[in-house]
């Protein structure tokens, strides 16, 4: 599967880009955090596209960005 | 208050309902 570039996005509308996003990001959620991997995905897609992008290219970013958004939910769920 | 319908939980092949808060 190709990489998703900023420049794909762009050419969509902004339901699209988010589903686009979407779609790449939740199997990589999924592997961190399968029970909540939806909710997560949910919260993440909420962040602009830019940063979002950025997340596809940087693991770390990616996995930085997945513990916070889990500490929110928790803390959200209590 | 708690809202319940937060996060818009992302289903893959669904689309996603979390545009309204944008």
């Amino acid at each position: 599967q190709e990489p998703l570039t900023a420049s794909m996005l762009a050419a969509a509308p902004l339901k699209e880009q988010k589903q686009l996003l979407g779609e790449r990001l939740y199997p990589l959620i999924q592997m961190l955090h399968p029970v909540v991997a939806g909710k997560i995905t949910g919260m993440l897609l909420e962040i602009d596209n830019s940063e979002l992008l950025h997340m596809l290219e940087s693991p770390e970013s990616l996995h930085a960005k997945v513990e916070e958004a889990v500490a929110v939910l928790q803390a959200h769920q209590a | 208050g708690t809202n319940v319908n937060w996060p818009p939980e992302f289903c893959p092949g669904v689309p996603w309902k979390g545009l309204q808060n944008i």
